[in-house]
C-alpha cells in the first residue's frame, strides 16, 4: 500500500519564478521541460501557463513532487484540486 | 432568463442602460460545461462585428464545428488534459471532446449572463416569457472545463490563462472547491492575475447554506455571489383526506394525478432502512408504496433522484418535504412523476396527518406560474454563508442575485432533470443554485463595464455592492428563508443587486493591485508566497504595520477578541480603526455619512462626517473607529454605514464577531 502510494501519480501545478530563469535556456518552455526531465524520465507536461501564472502542470509521484519543490526557480508545487459546479 | 430582467428593473428604461452597441463591446468568458450552440439564445441577429480586441478561437471537435460560433458565441475552447490524466481518455460515446455542452449547466449559465432575447421561452409551459441574458448584447466565449467526472484545477487554470490572453472582460465561474490559503488555491491565483489585467471575476459562493462559514471563492479580488429568490413561483395545490389544504411547488407537466383522493404514505413507514424517509435508491418497499403518494424528506440524494426512486417503486406521486435545514425554501424540479416540494411546516403537518389517520389520503394539482410573489427576494436556504473563515476581516459573500428556480437555456443532450432515464429534450430549463446567481452578476458587471469601460474590476464590484439593497420597500430586512428571520450581512453581504443604481453609484471603493500586495503583507505572506500569487517580487517592509482591515473594500468585517478578564473585573472596550478611500464617479457633490447599528455594544465614529468632491476621480479618505464593549464569544452584531449626497447612497454593511 505504501509503495503504491509512493508510485501513484497525481497532477501538480508547478509555479515557476520566471524572473530567475537560468541563462542556459533560450525560452521558458525549454527550462520547464528540463526541470521536469530532471525529476522524472516519463512525466509529460499537460499545460504550460504564461498569462495568469508562469509554470506548467504535469503528473508526478509524491517523491518527484518533493524533488521538484527543491529545485532552483520553483516557487510552488501545488497539487491539483477538483472543483464542483454550484 | 425570463422574469429576472423585469424583477431587476432591466426592462424599465432602456435609455438608462448603456447602448447595446457599447454592451456589444464587452466579452464574457464562462468556465463551465460548454454550450449548446444551436439554441436561439445564441442567435447573433442585430449584433455588430466581433470586437477587434478579440483574440480567441472557435475550437472544433465532436458535435462542434467552426460554424457553431458566430457574433454572439464568439469563442469556444475546451480543456480536458487534467481530466483525462485523472480519468483516462474521454469516451466519446459518453461525452463530447469539444466545447459542446452534454450537461446543460454551461448553457444555462451562459444564456443567463448574455443570452439573446428569445420570445415564447418556457419549460413545459412554466415561467413563460421572453428569455434574455442580463447583458443580451454582450458576447459570449465558452471555456469548457467541467466534464462528466468533474472539473479539474489544471484545466481551469489553463482556461483562465487562455481567456485572459483571448481578451475577455468578465470571467464567470459557477464552481468551487475547498478554501485553501490563497497561495495554495490555483483558482484564486489565476483570478488575481486576471483582475490585475482588468478582468472582472465573479464566482458562485457555494451551496453549503444555511450552515455558517460555508463559503467558497472568498479571495478579495473575486466577487463572491450568493443566491436569492425571484417574485415568481410554481404552486402545487395539495388537499389532504381531512380536507386541509396546502401549497407546494412543482414543475410537473405529465399525466396528472387523478382528481380523487389517493392513499398517501410517509417513506419512513414504507422502508426497512433507517434512513428510509429520504427515499434513497433501493430503500422503498414496493408493496407499501404502489399506487400511493409518497412523502420523502429532502437530503441524502438529489431531489430528482428521489422522484426516480418513488416512480420505480410504483409510487403514483411524491411530496418532497423540507427538513429543518431548508426551512420554507421550495425548489421546483421537473420531476418525471407528479411531485410537489413543500416547506418544513407543511411537510410536518402532512406527516402528522398520515400518522393520525388509519387510511390517509391526499391529492394535488400542478401547472401554474404565479408572479408578484412576496416577500421577494428572500435568501435561498442553500446559499452559502459567512463569516469568511479564511480571512475574517473581509466580509463575504459580497452580494446576492437571483438563483432560485431560474429559467435559462439548456442542452439538447440531456433531459431537464439531467437523469439518464429522462429522455425529454427542452430548450430551456429551470434550475437553482449559486451557479445561477453568479452569471447574473457576470452579466450585470458587463453592463457596468459597457457604461464605464475605464473602470477597474474593483470599481465595478464596488458599484454593484454599494447600491445593493438589504431591505424591502417597507424597511424590513431581506428574509432568510431557512429561518424565516431577517437576514444578516453574513447571508447577503451588501444585499441584493440593483443594476439600475449600480450604473451610477456616485462614489466607488477602488482597489489597485498594489493594495492587494499590501493585503498579502498583512496576511504575513512571505515574498515567495506573494510571488506565487502575483508573479512579481514584492518585499513587505518590516517597519510597516500592515492591517487587513485597511484593504479598501466596500464592506466591513470586524472580528473582535473577547478579552479574558481575571478577577471578574470589567474588561475595557476594544477600539479598532479602519480606513477607506472613496473615488468620485459623478458630478461634484458633498456626501454626509450616517450609520445604523443594530446593537449598543459597538459605538461607531466616522471622521470626517462629510466629504466634498469637486471633480470626477477625485479621492477622499475617511476613518471609522469601532469602540466595542466585550461580548460573549460567538456573539455577532451588524450595522450599516452610508454616504449620501441626496441623489446617491453609497452603502456598506458592517459585521462584528466576537471570538
Amino acid at each position: 500500500e505504501k509503495t503504491n502510494q509512493k508510485l501513484k501519480k497525481k497532477t501538480y501545478i508547478i509555479h515557476m519564478d520566471r524572473t530567475n530563469m537560468p541563462q542556459a535556456f533560450d525560452d521558458h518552455f525549454q527550462w520547464y521541460d528540463s526541470s521536469l526531465k530532471s525529476v522524472s524520465d516519463s512525466a509529460q507536461m499537460l499545460y504550460s501557463y504564461s498569462t495568469v501564472i508562469h509554470g506548467f502542470s504535469t503528473r508526478l509521484t509524491v517523491e518527484e513532487a518533493e524533488l521538484m519543490e527543491k529545485r532552483e526557480g520553483i516557487l510552488a508545487v501545488i497539487p491539483e484540486a477538483k472543483y464542483e459546479l454550484h | 432568463t425570463t422574469r429576472t430582467p423585469e424583477f431587476l428593473g432591466l426592462g424599465k428604461s432602456d435609455s438608462f442602460f448603456p447602448a447595446s452597441v457599447k454592451v456589444g463591446e464587452v466579452i464574457i468568458g464562462i468556465l463551465d460545461t460548454g454550450v449548446w450552440p444551436e439554441l436561439e439564445s445564441f442567435n447573433d441577429a442585430g449584433l455588430g462585428p466581433v470586437p477587434t480586441s478579440w483574440k480567441g478561437e472557435c475550437e472544433v471537435g465532436k458535435n462542434f464545428s467552426s460554424s457553431s460560433c458566430n457574433r454572439k458565441l464568439i469563442g469556444a475552447r475546451y480543456f480536458a488534459k487534467g481530466y483525462e490524466s485523472a480519468f483516462g481518455p474521454i469516451d466519446e460515446s459518453q461525452e463530447s471532446k469539444s466545447p459542446k455542452d452534454d450537461d446543460g449547466h454551461g448553457t444555462h449559465t451562459s444564456t443567463t449572463a448574455a443570452g439573446s432575447a428569445v420570445t415564447g421561452a418556457n419549460l413545459f409551459g412554466y415561467a413563460s416569457g421572453t428569455a434574455r441574458g442580463m447583458a443580451a448584447q454582450a458576447r459570449v466565449a465558452t471555456y469548457k472545463v467541467c466534464w462528466l467526472g468533474g472539473c479539474f484545477g489544471s484545466d481551469i487554470l489553463a482556461a483562465i490563462d487562455k481567456a485572459v490572453e483571448d481578451g475577455v472582460n468578465v470571467l464567470s465561474l459557477s464552481l468551487g472547491g475547498s478554501s485553501p490559503d490563497y497561495y495554495r488555491d490555483n483558482v484564486a491565483i489565476g483570478a488575481f492575475s486576471a483582475a490585475a489585467q482588468g478582468v472582472f471575476v465573479s464566482c458562485s459562493a457555494g451551496n453549503g447554506g444555511p450552515s455558517s462559514g460555508s463559503l467558497s471563492n472568498v479571495a478579495p479580488w473575486i466577487t463572491t455571489v450568493g443566491a436569492g429568490t425571484l417574485d415568481r413561483d410554481f404552486p402545487a395545490y395539495i388537499t389532504l383526506g381531512n380536507g386541509k389544504k396546502f401549497t407546494g411547488e412543482s414543475l410537473y407537466s405529465g399525466k396528472p394525478l387523478p382528481d380523487s383522493l389517493v392513499p398517501i404514505v410517509y417513506a419512513a413507514h414504507a422502508s426497512n432502512s433507517t434512513s428510509g424517509s429520504s427515499c434513497l435508491t433501493g430503500t422503498l418497499n414496493p408493496a407499501k408504496v404502489a399506487g400511493k403518494i409518497v412523502v420523502c424528506d429532502r437530503g441524502g440524494n438529489s431531489r430528482v433522484q428521489k422522484g426516480v426512486v418513488v416512480k420505480e417503486a410504483g409510487g403514483a406521486g411524491m411530496i418532497l418535504a423540507n427538513t429543518e435545514t431548508y426551512g420554507e425554501e421550495e425548489l421546483a424540479d421537473a420531476h418525471l412523476l407528479p411531485a410537489a416540494a413543500v416547506g418544513q411546516k407543511t411537510g410536518d403537518a402532512i406527516k402528522s396527518y398520515i400518522s393520525s389517520d388509519a387510511n390517509p389520503t391526499a391529492k394535488f394539482s400542478t401547472g401554474t406560474t404565479r408572479l408578484g410573489v412576496q416577500p421577494s427576494p428572500v435568501v435561498a436556504a442553500f446559499s452559502s454563508r459567512g463569516p469568511n473563515l479564511l480571512t475574517p476581516h473581509i466580509l463575504k459573500p459580497d452580494l446576492i442575485a437571483p438563483g432560485v428556480n431560474i429559467l435559462a437555456g439548456w442542452t439538447g443532450a440531456a433531459g431537464p432533470t439531467g437523469l439518464d432515464g429522462d429522455k425529454r429534450r427542452v430548450a430551456f430549463n429551470i434550475i437553482s443554485g449559486t451557479s445561477m446567481s453568479c452569471p447574473h452578476i457576470s452579466g450585470l458587471a458587463a453592463l457596468v463595464k459597457a457604461a464605464h469601460p475605464d473602470w477597474s474590476p474593483a470599481a465595478i464590484r464596488s458599484a454593484l455592492m454599494t447600491t445593493a439593497y438589504s431591505t424591502y420597500k417597507n424597511g424590513e430586512a431581506i428574509q432568510d428563508i431557512s429561518s424565516g428571520l431577517p437576514s444578516t450581512p453574513f447571508d447577503i453581504g451588501a444585499g441584493h443587486v440593483n443594476p439600475g443604481a449600480a450604473l451610477d453609484p456616485g462614489l466607488v471603493y477602488d482597489t489597485t493591485t498594489d493594495d492587494y500586495f499590501v493585503f498579502l503583507c498583512a496576511l504575513n505572506y512571505t515574498s515567495l508566497q506573494i510571488k506565487v500569487i502575483a508573479k512579481k517580487d514584492f518585499t513587505c517592509s518590516a517597519s510597516k504595520n500592515y492591517k487587513l482591515e485597511d484593504l479598501n473594500y466596500p464592506s466591513f468585517a470586524v472580528p473582535l477578541e473577547t478579552p479574558s478578564v481575571r478577577g471578574g473585573g470589567d474588561a475595557a472596550p476594544t477600539t479598532v480603526k479602519y480606513t477607506r478611500t472613496l473615488t468620485n464617479k459623478a458630478a461634484s457633490s458633498t456626501y454626509k455619512v450616517s450609520e445604523t447599528s443594530k446593537s449598543p455594544s459597538v459605538k461607531i465614529v466616522v471622521e470626517p462626517e462629510s466629504l466634498s468632491f469637486a471633480e470626477e476621480n477625485e479621492q477622499k479618505s475617511y476613518t471609522v473607529t469601532f469602540i466595542a464593549s466585550p461580548m460573549p464569544s460567538g456573539t455577532e452584531s451588524f450595522a450599516r454605514l452610508e454616504w449620501s449626497d441626496g441623489k446617491h447612497i453609497v452603502g456598506s454593511p458592517i459585521a462584528f464577531t466576537w471570538t
